[in-house]
Parts: structure tokens; C-alpha cells; sequence
């Protein structure tokens, strides 16, 4: 463990408890997709089905959990005790073109050919793109409240501090994981316009809006 | 198996 994967870890729990508090204290989720937060608890699900069979520290096993719990949490309020304020309107991206594509690419690249280690890849790849919905919605709304861009800050800087753990872990003890790199370098530029809107907008403390 | 199929990250 290192400080960036430490920072990244946070950074995702700190992204995953905004979302859900914003929801549960406003008792809304408007500006929020539920689409993507299916695919992250698709991503947890099959990333985390080792949870019971390999403990790997206290720290692991507890935040798979958190992680788990949340997501299935945050989907449930969306479209369960919140769904009359859910955008269903603009939350319209097909995710059918996300699942499908990362499932075949599973299959064809990945460490091992087994069950566990094809699920764990899937999740990588889904979880690359998982965001795209969430970023649809904005595009289309035209802005996002203030809440849910810090929720996307977090968001996105999570997989940029993991990347700088496995530049750590590369030149620290030669460890490298192309999968997970390449999907994880793609997963941080989609958000590079939104960065770019955020530093410059949210933290002026103006509203995010995208140029219409 | 080598150790990368060990995912210790999250």
C-alpha cells in the first residue's frame, strides 16, 4: 500500500458517501444517472466475488464491502424510493453498448482464461466506461448541481491517484498490470473536460454549465 | 500462477 493507492481509495469512498448522502439528504436524484450507478455495482459485483474466498487484509474485505453495500444502496434509492425524481428523460445512454463490448473484449484479453479472473477483467473494462452516462446526463441537462461535480471529482481523481500508485509500483517493484492501466488511462481522460470545467468554474464557485 | 492474478487492489 501506498500514499497514492491510500489517496485513491479515500478519494473513491469519499466520491461513493457524497453521492449517497446528496441523495438521502435531498431526497432527490435529479442530475444523477441511475444507468451509471448500475454499472458500478455491476463492477463491484464482479470484481468482488472473490471477497469471501481470498481475505486479503481487514482493510480489503471491509472497504469491498462498503463499496458493495453503497452502490446497491445508491441504485435502490434511485429507482426505488426516489425514482420520481429520477431524469429518466436525459438519462437515456444505451449501456447495452458498454456491457456487451466489455464482456467480449473479456474474453479475448485477459491473464487467465478462468471464471474469476475473466469476471475481474469484465469489471475493469465496464468500469473504464461505466461513467459515460453520468457524463451523457450532463451533456444533455446542460449543468450539474454543485454536489454532484464534487461527486465526479472525486470520482475521477480516484483512478488518476491509482495510476500514480502503479507508476510507484512499477519503479518501487517492477509490478505493472497492462489491463488495468490501459482501462485506468482511459477511465481518467474521459473526465479531463470535465476537470478542466471544474477547476476552472466550481472552484471559482460558479455553477458547472456546459457550454451549450 | 504468477503473483499478478492475486488482485490486492481494489
Amino acid at each position: 500500500m501506498n500514499v497514492f493507492r491510500f489517496l485513491g481509495d479515500l478519494s473513491h469512498l469519499v466520491a461513493i458517501v457524497i453521492l449517497l448522502l446528496k441523495i438521502w439528504k435531498t431526497r432527490s436524484c435529479s442530475g444523477i444517472s441511475g444507468r451509471s450507478q448500475i454499472l458500478f455495482a455491476i463492477v463491484f459485483t464482479t470484481r468482488y466475488l472473490d471477497l469471501f474466498s481470498n481475505f486479503i487484509s481487514v482493510y480489503n474485505t471491509s472497504m469491498k464491502i462498503v463499496y458493495i453495500t453503497c452502490s446497491y444502496a445508491t441504485v435502490y434509492l434511485i429507482y426505488g424510493k426516489f425514482k420520481a425524481t429520477y431524469d429518466f428523460n436525459h438519462d437515456t445512454f444505451r449501456i447495452e453498448f458498454l456491457l456487451v463490448p466489455s464482456a467480449i473484449l473479456a474474453f479475448l484479453v485477459n491473464h487467465d482464461f478462468s471464471p474469476l479472473e475473466i469476471l475481474w477483467t469484465f469489471s475493469i473494462y465496464l468500469e473504464s466506461v461505466a461513467i459515460l452516462p453520468q457524463l451523457f446526463l450532463v451533456s444533455k441537462t446542460g449543468e450539474a448541481e454543485t454536489i454532484t461535480s464534487h461527486y465526479l471529482f472525486a470520482l475521477g481523481s480516484y483512478r488518476l491517484l491509482y495510476l500514480l500508485n502503479w507508476l510507484w509500483r512499477y519503479f518501487s517493484q517492477g509490478f505493472y498490470d497492462l489491463i488495468a492501466l490501459l482501462s485506468g488511462i482511459l477511465q481518467t481522460v474521459l473526465y479531463c473536460d470535465f476537470f478542466y470545467l471544474y477547476i476552472s468554474k466550481v472552484l471559482k464557485g460558479k455553477k458547472l454549465s456546459l457550454p451549450a | 500462477h504468477d503473483k499478478r492474478l492475486f488482485h490486492d487492489e481494489l
